[in-house]
């Protein structure tokens, strides 16, 4: 049968930044054929095809219905496999190898991350997992 | 291939949403 792929209207103009993304314009409707934990999913719109932000997507049918997983606050060990620098006040700077607790997962791909006293947003793409806690 | 994602973090949400999560 069919494959039926699900709908997310457009909640801001985007404007892609690289060959496979694909523009987006406010009140569109995508049909979303990859999510990725990253924060890209793969989505067609008519005739295009590619990547765009999940954060600038919502969902078409039930748009309050939360689809975030729950924050775990006793946060799951993780690693750092590349350097970012803070750009805005609730993110995070972090070097690479640095050892972390993610508390919240986004589907946005900007997780929220704990080290030591300090939390902000990281992006997932720079993460990977790294055992468990005892 | 085109379903690789991009190798840079997507851009943050726009600032109307991240104010409807806090």
């Amino acid at each position: 049968g069919p494959i039926i792929l699900d709908s997310y209207r457009v909640i801001a103009d985007f404007t892609k930044t690289s060959k496979h993304e694909i523009n987006l314009h406010t009140g569109d409707l995508v049909e979303i054929v990859e999510k990725n934990q990253n924060g890209w999913w793969f989505c067609q719109c008519e005739f295009k095809r590619g990547w765009v932000p999940a954060s600038y997507l919502e969902p078409l049918d039930n748009p309050e219905e939360a689809e975030e997983a729950e924050p775990n606050y006793e946060g799951e060990l993780y690693m750092t496999t590349d350097v970012y620098k803070a750009e805005q006040e609730d993110e995070i700077s972090l070097e690479v190898g640095e050892t972390i607790e993610v508390i919240h997962k986004l589907l946005d791909g900007w997780w929220v991350v704990r080290k030591g006293e300090e939390t902000g947003h990281f992006p997932s793409m720079f993460l990977q997992r790294a055992g468990n806690k005892e | 291939s085109i379903k690789k994602p991009p190798q840079n973090p997507p851009p943050r949400p726009p600032p109307e949403m991240r104010k409807k999560r806090v």
